[in-house]
C-alpha cells in the first residue's frame, strides 16, 4: 500500500 | 427488557489480547492476499514483456489483436483518463482539508498557552496552575504525528502523480474507439507461418492454463478474508484458570488452525504459476523463432507491449488513487475527533483560567 497505514488511530487509545 | 450494558466488558489484559490477536490476524490476511496481488502483478507483467496473449491473436498484423481491445474497452467502460485525472486533481484539496483541520487544532493549544503564559508573567506564584505547555505535550504529540502522516501521503501522492504522467500518453492512445486505436498501431506483415503450428496450440493451452490459476487465486483472496473468529472466550478461560493469557502462543496456534490450509493452496498456486511461466518463457522462444521477424513487426510488437503495460498501469493508479481518497477521508474524520480533544481541553482551561482572575481580582 502507498499511503500511510491509519488502523493505529481509529483506535482511541486513551481511557480517561 | 433489560440488556446488560457492560456485556461485552473484560479484563483489560483480555482486551489488550484480543487487540494483539486482530493485529496478528491482520497481518497474516494481509501477506497471504499481497503475496496473491504479487504474483498476479508479476504474471502481468511478464505476459506484457513477452506480448501475450496479443502476438497469439494477431494474425492479419493489422487488426487490434482481441486482448488488447478487451483491455481498452475495460478502461473505457471505467471512465478512461478523465476519471482518474479528475481524483488526482481532487488529492491536493483533501490534503488541504486535512492541514487544516489539524493546524486549526495545533493553534488552539498555542493561542490558550500564550495567553496562560502571559498571565503567569503578570501575576507570578500566584498563577499556580499547571502551565498549558506542560498538560499540552501528548496532544502536541499526536499533533506532530498527524504531521508526519502527512508528509508521507504528500510522498504518496507524489508517486501517484509520476506513475500518471509516465503512463497517461499509451492509457490515453488505449483509451480511444477501436478504429482510432487500430490507426495508431503500425502495420506488419502477417506471419503466415504462425496459424495451425504446434507451438502456438501449445502456448495457447499454457496461458489458458495461467488464466486459471489467476482465477483461482480470486477465489482464495475470497476465502481468506471471510476467516473470523473471536478469542476472547478462550482469552477469559485463560485468565481465569493460569492468571495470566499467553497471547502469541494462543494466536499463532489459532491462525495456524484456521488459515493453515489456505496458506498451502496459496503456496501451491504461487508453484504452479512459476512452473507455467517458465513454461511459456521456454514455448515463446519457439514461437519467435517461427515468426518473421522484421522492423515493422518488431515495431508493431513494441507498441502492443505498452498498450498492454498501459492497461495495468490504469488499474495500478485506479487502486493508488482510491487508497489515496480513503486514506484522506478516514483521516479527517481522526483529525476532527482530535480537534475536539483540543477544543475541550482549551474551553476548560479558559473557564478555569477565568475562574482564578476573579478569586486574584476579589483577594
Amino acid at each position: 500500500s502507498l499511503y500511510p497505514s491509519l488502523e493505529d488511530l481509529k483506535v482511541d487509545k486513551v481511557i480517561r | 427488557k433489560f440488556t446488560d450494558l457492560f456485556e461485552k466488558m473484560v479484563p483489560m489484559a483480555v482486551q489488550q489480547s484480543v487487540s494483539a490477536a486482530n493485529s496478528r490476524k491482520a497481518e497474516t490476511v494481509n501477506r497471504l492476499i499481497g503475496s496473491m496481488r504479487e504474483a498476479t502483478n508479476l504474471c502481468n507483467g511478464v505476459l506484457a514483456s513477452l506480448n501475450l496473449p496479443a502476438a497469439l491473436e494477431d494474425l492479419s498484423g493489422d487488426a487490434v489483436p482481441q486482448s488488447i481491445l478487451e483491455k481498452s474497452r475495460a478502461l473505457i467502460q471505467q471512465g478512461g483518463l478523465q476519471s482518474i485525472e479528475q481524483l488526482i486533481k481532487d488529492l491536493p484539496e483533501l490534503l488541504q482539508r486535512n492541514r487544516e483541520i489539524l493546524d486549526e487544532s495545533l493553534k488552539m493549544l498555542d493561542d490558550e498557552e500564550a495567553t496562560d503564559n502571559e498571565l503567569r508573567g503578570k501575576f507570578n506564584q500566584r498563577w499556580n496552575r499547571t502551565p498549558s505547555g506542560d498538560l499540552y505535550k501528548p496532544l502536541r504529540a499526536e499533533g506532530n504525528n498527524f504531521r508526519n502522516i502527512l508528509d508521507k501521503a504528500v510522498q504518496a501522492d507524489q508517486v501517484v502523480r509520476e506513475r500518471y504522467t509516465a503512463h497517461c500518453e499509451m492509457i490515453a492512445l488505449l483509451c480511444k474507439p477501436e478504429n482510432e486505436l487500430s490507426a495508431a498501431i503500425p502495420s506488419a506483415n502477417p506471419a503466415k507461418t504462425l496459424q495451425g503450428s504446434e507451438v502456438v496450440n501449445v502456448l495457447r493451452s499454457q496461458l489458458a492454463q495461467l488464466d486459471e490459476v489467476k482465477r483461482e487465486r480470486e477465489v482464495l483472496e475470497g476465502e481468506v478474508k471471510s476467516v473470523t473468529f473471536d478469542l476472547t472466550a478462550k482469552f477469559l478461560t485463560a485468565l481465569a484458570q493460569d492468571g495470566a493469557i499467553n497471547e502469541e502462543v494462543m494466536t499463532s496456534s489459532e491462525l495456524d488452525a484456521r488459515y493453515g490450509s489456505h496458506n498451502q493452496r496459496v503456496q501451491q498456486n504461487l508453484r504452479r504459476q512459476e512452473e507455467l511461466l517458465s513454461q511459456i518463457q521456454v514455448s515463446h522462444q519457439e514461437f519467435s523463432a517461427l515468426k518473421q521477424s522484421n522492423s515493422e513487426a518488431n515495431t508493431r510488437e513494441d507498441v502492443l507491449k505498452k498498450l498492454a503495460s498501459a492497461h495495468d498501469s490504469y488499474i495500478e493508479i485506479s487502486s493508488n488513487i482510491k487508497e489515496g481518497t480513503k486514506f484522506y477521508n478516514d483521516l479527517t474524520e481522526i483529525l476532527l475527533k482530535f480537534q475536539n480533544k483540543c477544543s475541550d481541553i482549551v474551553f476548560a482551561r479558559k473557564t478555569e483560567r477565568d475562574e482564578l482572575l476573579k478569586e486574584l481580582q476579589q483577594s
